[in-house]
């Protein structure tokens, strides 16, 4: 038997909303520690891992590890019809062929339930390193989101280049150039407006715009943002669930030929 | 030139 009850039902919609765009279907693995899901994009570019841990939910059991593959087009359609103050309850068997999710309104007058079939996938699983990160920035996820819609305008691929005085994104295309620079801030009255630099070595590296907008569809989740990079590997971009979850993309470099 | 990597090349299957 798996259940898992969230009051803040809004949190799923978000997670939801990150994911949608990026992946066609997924596979959740449910354990006694959570729910977590890995999952690449069908083109190989960028991955997507999530982490909730069951100590975010107010209910959680699981008896038995299991994974339930889902198309996620289905999944945005139930989720729907969740309002933002609902509370969430999935359920499901072991070994199950649907799960089902029950919406609670917060006075209980109304509760809806829906059951979607699960799909079978034979999904690569990828073993990501962990990796020490020559530049690790935080910054203003709003800000970020920003920057990547402004810059997307001018070209294809962003080039994300990090010092010890802050980071600077820049843009090449057929009209012209475009630079965001951000210093890394002195004082800030709000942690979440910070925008802080964490250097090892300066890197620079350059990125497809069209992900980096995919990713930004997290930003509902979480007024901060991390982004982690050193020389030829993924950038990853980190989105905190509540005090209990993230989401991570990682999303391959542009490499010379 | 540049050309978009694959992220199979850099993490391996698990």
């Amino acid at each position: 038997m798996f259940e898992a009850r969230l009051t803040q039902g809004s949190l799923l919609k978000k997670v939801m909303e990150a994911i949608r765009e990026l992946l066609n279907e997924a596979s959740f693995d449910c354990s006694e520690n959570g729910i977590q899901l890995q999952a690449m994009d069908n083109s190989h570019v960028s991955l997507v891992s999530l982490n909730m841990g069951s100590e975010g939910f107010d209910k959680f059991r699981c008896d038995r590890n299991l994974t339930m593959g889902m198309n996620l087009a289905s999944l945005s359609k139930i989720l729907k019809c969740a309002s933002n103050s609902d509370a969430i309850t999935l359920k499901a068997q072991d070994d199950p062929d649907t799960v089902t999710f029950t919406f609670e309104s917060e006075n209980n007058e109304r509760v809806s339930d829906y059951s979607m079939k699960l799909i079978n996938l034979d999904q690569e699983h990828l073993g990501i390193p962990d990796t020490e990160y020559s530049c690790v920035v935080k910054m203003p996820s709003a800000d970020f989101a920003r920057i990547c819609k402004d810059l997307s305008q001018f070209g294809d691929c962003i080039t994300i280049s990090c010092t010890k005085e802050g980071i600077k994104f820049s843009v090449a295309g057929d009209i012209g150039t475009g630079n965001v620079k951000l210093a890394q801030t002195a004082n800030v009255d709000k942690e979440s407006e910070a925008v802080t630099v964490e250097m090892q070595e300066p890197v620079s590296l350059t990125f497809a715009c069209r992900y980096l907008n995919h990713f930004t569809k997290a930003t509902p989740l979480s007024e901060q943002v991390q982004l982690s990079l050193s020389a030829d590997v993924p950038l990853v971009v980190e989105y905190k669930i509540g005090e209990f979850g993230h989401i991570r993309y990682y999303l391959a470099p542009k490499i010379d030929e | 030139k540049q050309k978009q990597g694959d992220l199979r090349t850099f993490f391996a299957n698990a």
